[in-house]
């Protein structure tokens, strides 16, 4: 296999707003901001299981398979534009 | 579909709408077209009608803005949320909101528009070539004052068509100048400026003055942005500086390098290692029409729904066909109806592809008056009667809901009041007719509710109230009544017989269909099945169905969902403008 040499140089670019956050942090983000989990919510149980019927209502809204995880077509649906307005709720 | 809580939805039929402010990405002209055409999405399949104000109150205000723009619903830079909507309702209800940190485009890339000089406003065609040379992206070459232009078409020398592109040197948008260019440099707060700036601006939209001092005169306007402008970034509205230096190398086109995400970008100025100005580099953008056609159902009252292919699924795609799905078109006619009156028509001829008509060239007489003999030469298959008299129930676009259709010889034949016209042999040309019904089936009466050719033996069925007829040849048969095929007495009436294979087609009876055996005439024992469960997403008060080029036709007023083979609604559309191919 091959050594490889310095990989390649990586800038901070100013004013650079795509910050590097994790998917998980993306989905909690996500799922409270279009109406599927309350703000409350995000401290229950801590940040694992009870994420799994807010993602399920997630996935049933957005036409996914609807396994409460966060798999990849789920992770690229919160990535993908879309409309700001709530899917849920007001 | 969804409708927002409480169903909210408008009181009258006549909205109106305003353009607070444009987007710097595209002309107010192309941005003005892409909400019009949104509109427009919405006005074919319901009564509303919508109305441009240039100032005042409107139901629908529409404005471009960044981040936190004064709703409490901030925006999130490039990408990400595109766009949100308010539902019906005063103030700020019904206004719909567009991220001018995206880039804003038709959906294809960018389009850059011209203004001024020979092309009346066309598009630039790159490349053109110019003194034998090509170009790829607008120029100054050739000019002494620096204005950006592009030609029109592949060859400015041999064409001569030529517009400028969007700058600051150009126009401004909004402001107070009335589009005026910017005047460099001018003096703001005791400072001259030689360019577009953000500063005094909390908002991120690059200005200038357009006299030399902003102090003295304070009449300004916002920079366009300029054609490959940079998206994102700390320089977004400017263009790309090729070639630009980056960590000591020399760069003449967009990179990926320096990042992990594989987004490109460019400098823009010459050297970004001394001024570490940048932006992401443009690519196909957002189509700002389907975007704002999405906006304005939730301005509508529609929420979002589930239905991936439909335009009110909260995810962005590009679509170049109609953008409306039948879940959308059922969704605001559930608020608002299905649209009563047909388009309105242009006073001038129609356009081409269907020759006009006037009443004086209508076939009055035989021997000219005599339909052409039908392509099977079987008597009874298509009409051998003779035109009817010239009226104005005569021409086939004047008829808003059609009593039958089908498919008859190969051709779909239209049935109304006694009346009957058929397409041309492929569908391409106008519609032939009329004839009167009598004169070619003549034991039928004048209102029929559904008509099928049995592709096996020919045989015609026809179907009105509570009787149905069997046409084999020019020998009529009948009338029965509905309970000979099977069918309760509960059934008033049949509205569409589908062949599924041979000898075998569904009988539709409003929400109801059955399987029937064509030969003995019978439907299944049992009861009816609904219609829903073998095809959703169609009208369940569907008066009119029928097979046509291999898809199913459900009919409801003057609308039709056509259903393919896969059992999927594919299109929803006009009976008249899309099958009957009226202007």
């Amino acid at each position: 296999a091959p050594r490889g040499g310095p990989g390649p140089t990586l800038v901070l670019f100013p004013g650079d707003q795509s910050r590097n956050r994790t998917d998980r942090e993306l989905a909690e983000e996500y799922l409270v901001r279009f109406g599927y989990r309350l703000p409350g919510e995000m401290q229950d149980g801590g940040p694992g299981q009870a994420m799994g019927p807010a993602l399920r209502r997630l996935q049933k809204q957005l036409a996914l398979p609807e396994t409460g995880e966060l798999d990849p077509a789920t992770v690229a649906a919160i990535k993908a534009p879309r409309c700001g307005v709530p899917d849920l709720g007001n | 579909f969804l409708t927002f809580d409480g169903q909210l939805k408008w009181d009258h039929q006549n909205i109106t709408y305003r353009v607070q402010n444009y987007s710097p990405d595209l002309t107010p002209e192309v941005i003005e077209d892409a909400f019009a055409r949104a509109f427009a999405v919405w006005s074919a399949v319901t009564p509303l009608t919508f109305t441009r104000l240039s100032h005042g109150p409107a139901d629908i205000v529409i404005q471009f803005g960044t981040k936190e723009h004064g709703d409490g619903y901030p925006f999130d830079g490039p990408d990400g949320l595109l766009a949100h909507a308010f539902p019906p309702g005063p103030g700020i209800q019904g206004d719909a909101h567009f991220d001018d940190d995206e880039h804003w485009t038709l959906g294809k890339g960018e389009v850059v528009y011209t203004r001024f000089g020979t092309a009346e406003g066309a598009a630039c065609h790159f490349p053109f070539t110019f003194s034998g040379r090509r170009y790829e992206a607008c120029t100054s070459d050739g000019r002494e004052d620096g204005l950006p232009w592009c030609a029109t078409t592949p060859d400015y020398d041999q064409d001569g068509l030529f517009g400028f592109c969007p700058s600051e040197l150009v126009y401004t948008l909004d402001g107070n100048a009335a589009g005026s260019p910017c005047v460099f440099p001018f003096v703001f707060e005791g400072r001259s400026y030689s360019s577009c700036t953000t500063d005094g601006r909390s908002d991120g939209y690059r200005w200038c003055a357009t006299t030399d001092s902003f102090d003295r005169d304070r009449t300004y306007g916002f920079c366009p942005n300029r054609a490959s402008a940079v998206t994102g970034g700390n320089s977004a509205g400017e263009p790309c500086a090729f070639p630009f230096t980056f960590l000591g190398r020399s760069f003449a086109a967009c990179t990926a390098e320096g990042r992990s995400d594989g987004r490109l970008w460019c400098a823009t100025t010459h050297d970004y290692d001394r001024h570490r100005k940048w932006g992401f580099c443009p690519d196909t953008g957002y189509s700002l029409f389907l975007v704002a056609a999405h906006e304005f159902g939730h301005a509508l009252g529609l929420d979002h729904t589930t239905v991936r292919e439909a335009l009110m699924f909260p995810m962005y795609s590009y679509t170049e066909g109609p953008p409306l799905h039948a879940d959308d078109v059922e969704g605001i006619q559930f608020l608002y109806g299905p649209r009563t009156e047909p388009d309105p028509r242009p006073p001038t001829a129609p356009p081409t592809g269907r020759p006009p008509a006037p009443p004086t060239d209508r076939p009055t007489a035989p021997p000219a008056g005599h339909p052409p003999a039908p392509p099977t030469g079987r008597p009874t298959a298509p009409p051998t009667g003779r035109p009817a008299p010239p009226s104005p129930a005569d021409d086939v676009c004047s008829v808003s809901v059609f009593d039958a259709l089908a498919d008859i010889g190969g051709r779909l034949h239209f049935f109304k009041d006694g009346r009957l016209w058929r397409a041309s042999p492929r569908g391409r040309g106008p519609v032939e007719g009329p004839w009167l019904l009598s004169d070619v089936w003549p034991a039928l009466p004048p209102r029929l509710d559904a008509a099928f050719e049995d592709p096996l033996t020919k045989n015609i069925f026809f179907f009105s109230g509570g009787q149905y007829w069997v046409y084999a040849g020019r020998t009529a048969l009948g009338p029965w009544r509905l309970e000979k095929l099977g069918l309760g007495s509960t059934v008033q009436r049949v509205t569409g017989l589908v062949q599924r294979k041979a000898g075998k087609a569904l009988l539709f009876s409003g929400e109801h269909y059955w399987r029937m055996d064509i030969k003995s005439q019978s439907v299944n024992r049992g009861a009816p099945l609904p219609v829903e469960e073998l095809f959703s997403g169609v009208p369940l008060e569907a008066h009119n169905v029928f097979l046509y080029k291999g898809n199913i036709h459900f009919c409801r007023d003057q609308f039709y969902w056509r259903v393919t083979p896969r059992g999927q609604v594919d299109r929803v559309g006009y009976v008249t403008f899309d099958i009957a191919q009226c202007p």
